[in-house]
């Protein structure tokens, strides 16, 4: 319960008149940010508590951690750089079917991606991170690509990916 | 040598030669309108610190120097096409970049934007909107959902409850956006496609927009100014990045061309998966080890 509510407390800081307009010094807009950084990691490990109940119909972790990757709209996500092989669990808030293309930045262009429950390929695109985004100095990341693909999402369900790296050879005759 | 379009199932986009966009089309509906897209540069006023008289444009001041922005057309562009979406990527300048993207079955056009660090080295502060110029017969009207709650009719010049006397033809007609702000073919205009068009902006955070001229939308992206505006803040609006530059942003905004019968269902189904978007988790385990 006290995880939920140091966001909650942050956020009421928050509304105070300055930080709504952006009219604050930067010192505290410094401040602000780091008061939402903090409410916000307390809230990830209840979001990681819930979706591990969830998928644990599905399957088990195994105490595999899981982890999100809030800087995917710089193409970033380190964490998944290294991996031959992971695992996408996306969860639609909204009450009814929604379409989304997932984007994942990757380091190279040879991916396969297998739909969990059908268990069939996915049809993917790779798109390029262009030289701008990669000029970014708080972009870390070796990530050339993003790994694109269109999600057909449940009312408030659960989807799983399962994306694997393969030969280069096999995604020549892939593409 | 030829005009480029991207194409989808919906929607049609032609540019020109050097990459700008000219046209944007609704294939179901049948409608078309010239659509220029481009950015544009306001000067800041530099203001004097100590008289409101002369206000510089600051944290809780938009007040540009001009009743105008400078344009800026394409300087290169790349297109790549796929299966599942066709893009072209569109440079500026040496700050301001975007790729226009076009998903297969999407009723919307995406336009993901970069600006920045602005270029201040000419002691000039700089604010950077992106203006979608169409023929639509607006009628000095426009439309954004600055309550977050409802979507406001405004008025060029105008406001429902004094009468003003307006001394900022620009910053004076800026509103803010929550999620949309659309223009679209007032009832009793005549126009050529002899349908009522809409052209709608699905934005992915808070602006301050604005229709200068019927037709027209400017969404604000970015600021950076060198003066304070005297309000208080005692500093100038000029954050830094990591490497003590101006800051870098990245945003994108999502396009709706259509009717004005259609486009209420579109734009709203489409705000809400904007600001609703699945959550991404990520686990290393794959299905071979479960």
């Amino acid at each position: 319960k006290n995880s939920i509510n140091l966001l909650e407390k942050e956020m009421g800081i928050l509304q105070h008149h300055d930080a709504v307009s952006g009219t604050e010094r930067q010192h505290v807009a410094n401040d602000y940010s780091k008061r939402l950084a903090r409410g916000i990691n307390k809230c990830l490990n209840v979001i990681y508590k819930a979706f591990d109940h969830l998928t644990s119909k599905l399957f088990s972790l195994n105490n595999e951690p899981i982890f999100m990757c809030p800087l995917m709209n710089i193409s970033q996500c380190i964490e998944i750089e290294g991996f031959e092989r992971f695992s996408l669990i996306m969860y639609n808030p909204l009450p009814r079917e929604v379409t989304t293309w997932v984007r994942l930045p990757v380091i190279d262009s040879n991916y396969i991606v297998y739909d969990f429950e059908s268990e069939d390929k996915v049809q993917t695109q790779i798109s390029e991170v262009y030289n701008e985004t990669k000029l970014i100095p708080e972009r870390n990341s070796k990530a050339n690509y993003d790994l694109v693909w269109k999600s057909v999402q449940r009312p408030l369900g659960i989807k799983l990916y399962s994306v694997q790296k393969t030969s280069r050879k096999e995604s020549i005759i892939q593409k | 040598s030829e005009n480029l379009n991207l194409n989808n199932e919906h929607l049609e986009l032609n540019f020109d030669q050097n990459g700008n966009l000219i046209n944007i089309k609704n294939k179901h509906s049948s409608v078309s309108t010239p659509l220029k897209q481009f950015y544009c540069i306001y000067e800041s006023m530099p203001g004097n610190n100590s008289e409101s008289k002369f206000q510089a444009s600051g944290a809780y001041v938009f007040r540009p120097m001009k009743n105008s922005c400078m344009p800026l057309e394409v300087r290169e562009y790349r297109v790549q096409n796929g299966p599942l979406f066709d893009e072209i990527h569109q440079v500026y300048n040496e700050w301001i970049s975007q790729t226009i993207r076009l998903y297969k079955g999407e009723k919307n056009a995406e336009f993901e934007w970069q600006v920045g660090p602005i270029d201040v080295d000419d002691k000039i502060g700089k604010e950077i909107v992106i203006k979608f110029d169409s023929d639509l017969k607006s009628n000095s009207l426009f439309y954004t959902d600055s309550n977050g709650r409802e979507i406001l009719k405004r008025k060029r010049d105008y406001r429902p409850t004094w009468i003003l006397n307006q001394t900022e033809s620009i910053a004076g007609n800026y509103y803010p956006i929550n999620t949309r702000i659309f223009v679209r073919d007032e009832p009793g205009r005549i126009n050529r496609n002899n349908a009522l068009r809409q052209l709608t902006l699905v934005t992915d955070r808070s602006h301050g927009g604005s229709s200068i001229n019927d037709g027209s939308i400017e969404v604000m992206l970015h600021r950076r100014m060198l003066n304070d505006d005297a309000l208080g803040v005692s500093e100038p609006l000029n954050e830094k990045g990591s490497d003590g530059k101006g800051l870098i942003i990245k945003g994108n905004i999502k396009v709706l061309f259509d009717t004005v019968e259609n486009s209420a269902a579109l734009h709203r189904e489409l705000s809400h998966q904007v600001n609703n978007k699945p959550l991404l988790i990520f686990t290393r385990l794959d299905k071979n080890e479960e």
